[in-house]
């Protein structure tokens, strides 16, 4: 899978995730 | 490349010696087997797999006494309630965790036994309208359950003697939760599949909804299995119950799905497909690989990264395989029929 497929990739995305979703 | 992978590899003829046959166990007062499974047992500081059979109203441990023979340990009867299945809870000792209920599962209960002791025990986890549930490492439950104005996802921890001694509720998306999958090296995280066919996301930590993505409208029903994060996408296999025959991918019994929890956006990696002129499928995966029953009461296994059918256990003279699980650790697959017998094949 490419970032051309499912846009950009980010390793850290359950951290970004969890600091963005409501508490 | 995409529409490459997504063509369906096939062997002609799956080869069976990749399952050997290690031992079979029958349970003869079973009239009517409804689960397997294994669990690890300490006792007398030794620490071995056992094997845990199912029927309606009864759980049984078997203990092995030899290569090839087991024998059975102690049986639970359970006479209100009947038994729907058994909950894996990996990692975990001495504790066997089963569901009960009439269509949908109304209780969750632990069943204990000490052979020092002689004593044995159930303890009530959980009750409702139980429509998923998974065990996950260091003793962790998750389920959901629904009322008729609210849907509620919660955690317990059990504790070693078989009690609950935390509870964590985790916020619920609006759609019923289907299926609960844990993520390979991730403790924290815990994927759900809902009957709006979309994967999500929790946080078991904070109980915080991360992301909810939509699996596509092609593959209604989709149940999740197991998640693997690797480079920032999430890896989840997905079986696909009521997934129509098409031409270009025959039927998808699991799919390896990619999805960026960044964006949302997904893609397929790798199709699972039935043999061919098979139908029905009732499926269980450990690490990449996954094992369904048939309809015709043959059990396939494929190796879900190469999307390869590789054995095929045909029903025997004695009866159509009705069940089929992993063993916990890899120790094996275990096939089931109803009269009670059990074959544990090393995979």
């Amino acid at each position: 899978c490419s970032e051309s497929d499912l846009g950009p990739i980010s390793l850290n995305w359950f951290e970004e995730l969890t600091a963005e979703a409501p508490p | 490349a995409v529409a490459e992978q997504l063509t369906p590899v096939l062997l002609d003829g799956p080869r069976e010696e990749s399952l050997q046959l290690v031992s079979e166990l029958k349970d003869s007062s079973c009239s009517c087997a409804v689960d397997v499974g294994t669990v690890w047992w300490e006792a007398a500081g030794r620490r071995e797999l056992r094997v845990v059979t199912a029927s309606e109203s009864t759980v049984s441990l078997w203990e092995p006494l030899a290569p090839d023979c087991w024998g059975k340990v102690y049986t639970w009867h359970l006479r209100e309630v009947p038994v729907i299945q058994i909950v894996p809870l990996p990692d975990t000792c001495n504790l066997v965790c089963v569901a009960l209920g009439e269509l949908e599962i109304g209780e969750i209960r632990l069943l204990l036994h000490s052979s020092e002791t002689d004593s044995s025990k159930h303890s009530l986890v959980k009750t409702g309208n139980i429509k998923a549930v998974v065990g996950l490492k260091d003793r962790r439950l998750v389920s959901s359950s629904r009322t008729m104005q609210e849907q509620q996802v919660e955690m317990v921890l059990l504790s070693e003697t078989g009690g609950s001694k935390d509870r964590q509720s985790l916020m619920p998306p609006e759609e019923t939760v289907t299926a609960f999958a844990e993520v390979e090296g991730m403790r924290e995280a815990l994927v759900g599949t809902t009957a709006g066919n979309s994967v999500v996301v929790w946080n078991l930590k904070t109980g915080q909804l991360l992301k909810k993505m939509h699996v596509g409208y092609s593959y209604p029903a989709s149940i999740c299995h197991r998640a693997y994060s690797d480079s920032g996408l999430l890896f989840v296999v997905l079986s696909h119950p009521l997934a129509k025959k098409s031409e270009s991918c025959g039927s998808p019994a699991f799919r390896v799905v990619a999805f960026n929890p960044h964006t949302g956006q997904s893609t397929g990696v790798m199709f699972s497909c039935l043999p061919l002129s098979c139908a029905g499928r009732q499926g269980d995966v450990w690490d990449t690989a996954g094992a369904a029953v048939l309809t015709s009461g043959a059990v396939a296994v494929w190796d879900l990264l190469q999307g390869r059918c590789v054995a095929v256990l045909p029903p025997g003279p004695a009866g159509h395989w009705a069940l089929a699980r992993w063993a916990t650790s890899g120790a094996g697959l275990l096939a089931g029929r109803r009269d009670g017998t059990v074959h544990l094949y090393r995979y």
